[in-house]
């Protein structure tokens, strides 16, 4: 029976989002919205534990401090960019 | 609610804004309306008014409160957008200077939150927006389209379903007419030369903004007229690395030829396309239109801020950081009591909605070819060219009045002035037959007939009884049609014509006797073509007719739109007047002058307000 065709994935050039993975798309936008100050972050996952658990707590998704599905959706989702936290 | 630090607030009540500039993603007036509506949301629970102001309105552009600006990427704050999604907006706190405005990103696309708003002109949907997707003949477009018309024209439907509402309109489009420059809305002129090049498309050669325009005449060098091409929002892209521009069908990606938008090679799945038509080589591309974010809802969220209000952890609330589409009125209770913390509730009575000080923005003129709407327009239903038809050109003004000679012989009991509103012409809806017969235009309705009166003040006369002047005929005509040479009166009703000479008739006979088939169930008009010769039309056909042997040329059966374009295709009615011919339908009227062997439609009308004058 024909096999299904393997899809093919390109890198668009100027594609910002799509060219980060999800840790890179989360220290970014931390930075960004206010929840941390630094923008060069130590890759340890736990340092970001604190800023997404603020995240979460400040869009009020589930307060669980790890980089989950529900949290990585909202960090792609559409919105304001008048940071959350901070003057 | 929280609000700034030090609860930053405005210490003024009436708040002025400025749109700087404008996105190409909506017409100015939806921007305009759209901001307009969002600052209306506030103003209704406090006690602020809200003003649009116009630089030549102002002393000093830096006294307007809220400065409104569409930007890309690094905008000149120092806070960059990031391309198409992700941020959409983002505003400052009130206080002087940058403080208080708001910007979007043009990198989104911007609409009412349901995909992209496309007006339309003329058509005979009153400039009603295309809705996407709709379906014709079957088939369903998500952009504009010249299918089905041979002039090339885009246009699009108003509702889901043409084929059952047949209400469209035509789409922005540089052949129909440009915006701004100084050519008064004129369309392009292709091709034109600048700086000595020829162009046979938009351009933006010779600008810095990027913005696409063309001559309006032949030569840009010679006569320095130009317009703006309108956007075609509904093909332009969004984000990528080509914003701005269109999509290019067909486009060859991975050695695949294309010809919509693809979600192939993204991980995304959102629809993409390419700007060039090959996009292995050029490696162009863009977000093909989705359904847009609504300017109302994201400027309603950034004016929050612009008043003093900061984010919310409510999620329904508006000031919530996330961007939702609703349509439900979006100020949650969270949003009215932050607000009103800072500036109270509103004072009774009610409040004003925004004013804006300068007079309602001119619509663009309209091009000097009217496509089929005349300048004076009737109510709103009046139809124009069908798809079916070409843009034609406008009409030269009203009817001339007919010369002054006195009305031919007629039962001259009938009274002018009927009392019986039966009795009006005026208030019939659609008349069963009219015919020009012995140059005065006869209206046939149910075993009754007016005759129009020519000369200054032409009214209808009636109404008289068919049978009293035809004795022969049934009350129900479908068409009537005097030759100009014999002077003979052809009347059809079904499957059976008669012909008058004077007052002698032959008939009833059947259509069968002029050539035509079985599969012809009625005739719907004739017109002359001199030296004996006519058309038969029949449905969305018509023969040639030799008017002398009275027999159709089976061979020469051809479709009506191939030779009249422009006209309706379910006409029920055809008849020549004044040397030109009508295609009635409904109670409308299109009119074809055959000038120079090209028949165009030259006015479209109503029966009964064009024709029988009526007030």
């Amino acid at each position: 029976a024909p096999r299904p065709r393997q899809p093919t994935f390109v890198v668009f050039p100027g594609d910002q989002q799509t060219n980060l993975t999800d840790l890179q798309l989360a220290e970014d936008y931390l930075y960004r919205y206010g929840y941390t100050h630094v923008a060069e972050m130590n890759r340890e996952k736990t340092s970001l534990g604190r800023a997404l658990r603020r995240l979460q707590q400040n869009l009020a998704l589930p307060e669980t401090g790890e980089l989950d599905n529900a949290t990585l959706e909202a960090m792609r989702a559409p919105r304001c960019g008048v940071p959350d936290l901070g003057s | 609610f929280q609000t700034f630090e030090g609860d930053l607030k405005w210490h003024h009540h009436d708040i002025t804004y400025w749109v700087q500039n404008y996105s190409e993603d909506l017409p100015r007036g939806v921007i305009d309306d759209a901001f307009a509506r969002a600052f209306a949301l506030w103003s209704a629970v406090t006690p602020l008014t809200f003003t649009q102001v116009y630089p030549q309105d102002v002393k000093d552009l830096k006294d307007v409160d809220i400065v409104i600006q569409f930007g890309y990427k690094e905008h000149g704050d120092g806070y960059p957008f990031d391309g198409k999604d992700g941020l959409l907006a983002h505003a400052f706190p009130p206080g002087p200077g940058i403080q208080g405005d708001a910007h979007f990103d043009d990198d989104e696309l911007w609409s009412l939150g349901k995909g992209v708003v496309v007006p339309t002109r003329f058509g005979n949907a009153d400039g009603a927006a295309c809705h996407f997707p709709f379906t014709f003949e079957g088939r369903s477009y998500t952009a504009c389209t010249a299918d089905g018309r041979s002039d090339g024209m885009l246009w699009c439907s108003t509702t889901a379903d043409y084929d059952t509402d047949h209400k469209f309109g035509f789409c922005p489009s540089e052949r129909l007419y440009t915006q701004n420059g100084n050519a008064d809305g004129k369309p392009c002129e292709f091709p034109f030369t600048f700086e000595g090049r020829s162009y046979s498309a938009c351009t933006t050669d010779g600008r810095s903004d990027g913005q696409l325009w063309c001559a309006t005449t032949a030569s840009y060098d010679q006569d320095r007229l130009y317009g703006f091409c309108p956007t075609r929002a509904d093909s332009t892209v969004t984000g990528g690395n080509s914003p701005g521009k269109m999509c290019t069908f067909p486009f060859v990606f991975l050695g695949q030829e294309y010809s919509t938008c693809i979600r192939e090679g993204r991980r995304d799945g959102r629809l993409w396309c390419s700007t060039t038509s090959n996009f292995d080589r050029d490696k162009k591309w863009g977000f093909c239109p989705d359904q847009g974010y609504s300017l109302f809802l994201v400027a309603a969220h950034e004016f929050g801020h612009a008043l003093g209000l900061d984010h919310t952890s409510v999620p329904e609330a508006l000031m919530y950081p996330m961007y939702r589409f609703t349509e439900e009125h979006p100020l949650h209770e969270d949003d009215v009591k932050g607000i009103q913390h800072l500036y109270g509730p509103r004072a009774e009575p009610e409040p004003r909605p925004p004013t804006t000080t300068a007079p309602e923005p001119q619509p663009t003129a309209p091009p000097t070819v009217c496509l089929t709407v005349p300048p004076t327009v009737r109510p709103s239903e009046r139809p124009t060219t069908g798809p079916t038809g070409p843009p034609s050109a406008g009409p030269t003004g009203p009817p001339t009045a007919g010369p002054s000679e006195a009305p031919t012989a007629s039962p001259s009991e009938a009274p002018t002035v009927p009392l019986d509103p039966a009795d009006d012409a005026c208030n019939v809806y659609i008349f069963d037959a009219i015919a020009e017969i012995r140059d005065h235009l006869h209206f046939f309705k149910n075993g009754r007939y007016w005759r129009l009166s020519e000369g200054r003040g032409r009214r209808a006369q009636g109404p008289f009884l068919i049978s009293d002047t035809w004795p022969k005929l049934p009350p129900k005509l479908d068409s009537a049609f005097e030759d100009p040479l014999t002077k003979k009166v052809f009347f059809f009703s079904g499957r059976q014509v008669w012909v008058y000479t004077g007052a002698s008739a032959l008939g009833p006979r059947r259509l069968d006797k002029l050539g035509l088939g079985p599969q012809v169930d009625h005739v719907t008009g004739v017109l002359p073509r001199g030296e004996g010769k006519a058309l038969l039309f029949s449905r969305q056909r018509f023969w040639r007719f030799d008017v002398k042997t009275q027999t159709v040329d089976p061979e020469s059966v051809a479709s009506v739109d191939q030779m009249f374009p422009g006209v309706p295709l379910n006409t029920h009615d055809i008849f020549q007047y004044r040397d030109k011919a009508y295609f009635c339908q409904d109670r409308f009227f299109w009119r074809v002058n055959s000038r120079n062997e090209v028949n165009q439609v030259d006015q479209v009308g109503y029966v009964t307000f064009d024709l029988l004058q009526c007030p």
